[in-house]
Order: C-alpha cells, then sequence, then structure tokens
C-alpha cells in the first residue's frame, strides 16, 4: 500500500 | 537495576488503556530521564509515540538504560490485578528477561507481586517530525471523543475542517449525513473547555473513524486535545 509505505517513510526520516 | 514507582497504578492503567488497542507489544526504553515508548501501530499506518519522564513517578531509578520489550496484552492482565489507588512499583534488574510490577494497597495489607517475561522486539528509530501545522485545534478532549463516537456511526471517515472561525466535523454514509460545528471560543474562562485554533491557512482533511475512535482512547489522560493538521501529513 503506498499510503502505508509513505507514512512510513514520513516517520523513519526524523 | 530499574525502579519506577506511581503512587497511584491508575495512572498506568490509563497509559497503557490508550495504546493496548494499537501495538500487541511495543518495546519500553528505560533511561535517566524516564520511559519512552515509540512505535508504529499494528497496521502500520499511525505512529504511537509516548514519553512518561522521571520526575512524573514518585521515585524513579535507572543506573543503566534498559529495553523492556512487553506483550501488552499481558501487561494488561497484571494491570488489571491492581486497585486504581494501590501503589504499583515497575522494577527489573540490568539485563533481566523479566520485569517486576508490585502493587500494595493504602493500607498496607495487600502486596501483591506480577513477574513477566520481556521480548527481544525489533527496534525501529521513529519520530515525528517538527512540522509547522497549518492548523492546531486545542479543545476539550471528552468533546473530541464524542464527536468521533457519534460519527463514526455515518461514515467510516471523518472529514476535519479547519478556519479561523471554527473548527467542522463531518461523515457521511447510507444513513445520511452529519456535521458538528465548533466555534472558537471567544473568551477564555475555564481553559480546559475551550477551544481555540492557530491557523496559518484553512485545512480540509479526511481520517479514518477506525484510528481516531483508536486515538480517543487517551482521553481519560488529559482535559484537552491537541489536533495539529497540514495538508498531506498525518493528523
Amino acid at each position: 500500500d503506498v499510503d502505508q509505505l509513505k507514512i512510513e517513510q514520513y516517520y523513519k526520516f526524523n | 537495576m530499574f525502579e519506577a514507582r506511581l503512587n497511584a497504578s491508575n495512572v498506568l492503567k490509563k497509559v497503557l488503556d490508550a495504546i493496548k488497542d494499537l501495538l500487541n507489544e511495543a518495546t519500553f526504553d528505560c533511561s535517566d530521564s524516564g520511559i519512552q515508548l515509540q512505535a508504529m501501530d499494528n497496521s502500520h499506518v499511525s505512529l504511537v509515540s509516548l514519553s512518561l519522564r522521571s520526575d512524573g513517578f514518585d521515585k524513579y531509578r535507572c543506573d543503566r538504560n534498559l529495553s523492556m520489550g512487553m506483550n501488552l496484552a499481558n501487561m494488561a492482565k497484571i494491570m488489571k490485578c491492581a486497585n486504581n489507588d494501590d501503589t504499583l512499583t515497575m522494577k527489573a534488574q540490568d539485563n533481566a528477561d523479566t520485569v517486576t510490577f508490585m502493587f500494595e494497597s493504602q493500607n498496607q495489607e495487600k502486596v501483591s507481586d506480577y513477574e513477566m517475561k520481556l521480548m527481544n522486539l525489533d527496534q525501529e528509530h521513529l519520530g515525528i517530525p517538527e512540522t509547522d501545522y497549518a492548523c492546531v485545534v486545542r479543545m476539550p478532549a471528552m468533546e473530541f471523543a464524542r464527536i468521533c463516537r457519534d460519527l463514526s456511526q455515518f461514515g467510516e471517515s471523518v472529514v476535519i475542517s479547519c478556519t479561523k472561525e471554527g473548527v467542522k466535523f463531518s461523515a457521511s454514509g447510507d444513513a445520511g449525513s452529519a456535521n458538528i460545528k465548533l466555534a472558537q471560543t471567544s473568551t477564555i474562562d475555564k481553559e480546559d473547555e475551550s477551544v481555540i485554533i492557530e491557523m496559518q491557512e484553512p485545512v480540509t482533511l479526511t481520517f479514518a473513524c477506525r484510528y481516531l475512535n483508536s486515538f480517543t482512547k487517551a482521553t481519560p489522560l488529559c482535559n484537552q486535545v491537541q489536533l495539529s493538521m497540514s495538508a498531506d501529513v498525518p493528523l
């Protein structure tokens, strides 16, 4: 799921 | 040696209630400054970020940094055994594979302890990035929980529209549609009951009811909730 990946990246690249 | 005491077990019960539906297991990172927990929920679409500062405990000691992976369902079983006003002490030795929860009744006549096995969980370094949000709404937490609950009856998602004048929550589905508008409070007599909006630019965003309802499990922790919103950024 693209949205899910986007969300994970958002939190990982803090 | 790690030891953290709360004069009322209720505090940790509320914290656990706020996260246990989102996470099956989580790592509690204990350091001198307190306990941190950060984890994506089971579906990997929301982040739980929790900080319990050492000065919030009635006694706190952490000689060496310690990561305690816990199964939250098992932790909930243990916390259920405590009365709300029992004193709670969490204890673990350095490099231990168990954590102990001790509950003491107010009159000291009942003391119980429960030991739980710790788990080795994959650690991810996550966090909520510093963001300048387009709208920040502060409102009574109970009111927000009520709105999420009410609107969930009408659809699977809630649209939140925020302008300088107020914030509107909407849902629609087969049964019809629902709109709830909250105006910004004109005078702040009672801070806990006020609705305050800081707006850079208006936003309209859609969120899944399922997650909003999960987040509102944290309602008993605070009188007010803050909703920070920007386009294309998680709430």
